[in-house]
């Protein structure tokens, strides 16, 4: 059965878009079909894959607002087996225009699902859908959460990542009390480790202490390669296969591959 | 006449806690009084200044929120003439409960322009107040924008650090338009420079030529010294002060001092 995993911190710049964007790769190279929906306004991920997001460009938005069948937005990349839902600036509105909606929340749970089921029937048969999330606990992430079985947490190794935690995991267990049972946080990926800082191994040891189970094994190095590989319209994979942070997300999608197994 | 300013920019991760804690601190070495309004839920400025922000300590949410006056949640850092008004989780519930009040967008303006105006009274005397924002466009941003007169733009010198610029410079010009008509962005600057990389220099170079007269000439480095900071409850001024981070931030207060004189 197909995985529904959303990338979600409300701290900022943690690596939520580059593990959706890298991640996605690596399982497609690991020979995975995969789905990511950028939920984004900013549309970081949607650039990731070199697709277009100008506004009018045919998004996630339509499907939030004005009910679009997600088949209907969906776009291949360059990278067999790799399709986005891509967001535009549109986006930034939905958050106000759908607060008076009925089933706000469950716009985009309603439409995976359609579609999803769609697949099922006439292809294509993805194996894991990423959801990327804006840096916020707004409606724009609450309908990630919902749609979602999985929330996979990317942690940055610096002081104010461990802050934030415990807002994100009650955000969590709202949404999962009210609006999806299916809801858990399926791992936690340290990212931009730095070992030559004093604080990196502070913070994985802190993390690993607070989330016993949850925190992957493997770290995610900080790799200028990651941060230059979207300037290329590239993933790092791509990119740079050999680098640091392009091993990692391999071993990454290893893990996280057979993590989701056991349960 | 006291500068109101506010750090604001939807992408997130991109130094606008580390720039208002450590642009504040910079003024205050250079003998300037210095207020911080931490409008952000996750209350990092607060815990950058070593204030405690467990739920229930008096916040700027209760200035939003109950109509509590600043005056009563203001609290002095352990460096005189640097004080804080701090910011605790509630402040997540804050845009949820503020949508169908009057006024909503003016909470934050009518108290601190109530506060200020005491202050003229009786002191204290501020020369300078940042307002640090969360990574979004939403009602807390909107707030800040709209007790402001200017919005200093922290910029990663990173890729995608460009493609949200476009869209925060509309909301500026919204909230000009509609709530605030003395708003103008009066600087940007550009943090967390790492020289080694191709990629910084380039955002550089993009960053000047697309805003020319607005990119401030001093550069923020990447410094380890910055993000280590925090954890020691100190601002990098204080923690290392020889440090470049330090000696770029003290740059930045002398330049932005400077360049508020001209308009
Ligand atoms: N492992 C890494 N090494 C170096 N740089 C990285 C790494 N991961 C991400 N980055 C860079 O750090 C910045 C923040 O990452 P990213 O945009 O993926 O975070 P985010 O959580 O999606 O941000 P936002 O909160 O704005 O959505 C980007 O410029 C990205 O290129
Ligand atoms: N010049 C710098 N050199 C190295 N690290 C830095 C620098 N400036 C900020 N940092 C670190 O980068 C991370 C992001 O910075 P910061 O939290 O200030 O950004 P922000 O824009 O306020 O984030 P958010 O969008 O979540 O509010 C923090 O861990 C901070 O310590
Ligand atoms: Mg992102
Ligand atoms: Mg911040």
């Amino acid at each position: 059965p197909v995985r529904v995993i959303s990338l979600a911190n409300q701290k900022g710049g943690v690596g939520k878009t580059s593990t959706a964007v890298n991640l996605a790769m690596a399982l497609r190279l690991l020979g995975h079909r995969v789905l990511v929906v950028d939920m984004d306004p900013q549309g970081n991920a949607t650039t990731a894959f070199d697709i277009d997001h100008d506004p009018g460009t045919p998004s996630v938005y339509d499907v939030l607002v004005n009910g679009k069948p997600l088949r209907d937005v969906v776009q291949e990349t360059q990278w067999s087996g790799l399709a986005v839902v891509p967001a535009t600036v549109d986006l930034a509105g939905a958050e106000v225009e759908l607060v008076s909606e009925l089933g706000r929340e469950a716009r985009l749970r309603n439409a995976l699902q359609q579609y999803l089921h769609e697949c099922e029937q006439s292809g294509p048969r993805y194996d894991f859908v990423f959801v990327d999330c804006p840096p916020s606990l707004g409606l724009l992430t609450v309908n990630a959460l919902t749609a979602v079985t999985e929330v996979l947490v990317p942690l940055q190794c610096e002081y104010y990542a461990l802050e934030g935690l415990g807002q994100l995991l009650s955000s969590v267990n709202l949404v999962k009390e009210h609006l999806n049972p299916q809801l858990r946080v399926s791992g936690v990926l340290l990212t931009m480790f730095d070992g030559r800082t004093k604080l990196a191994p502070q913070v994985v040891a802190d993390a690993r202490e607070h989330l016993p189970e949850l925190v992957l094994d493997t770290l995610v190095p900080r790799s200028v390669r990651v941060s230059e590989a979207p300037s290329h319209g590239q993933t790092v994979l791509t990119y740079d296969p050999r680098s640091s942070g392009a091993q990692a997300y391999l071993a990454v999608a290893r893990e996280f591959r057979e993590k989701g197994l056991s349960t």
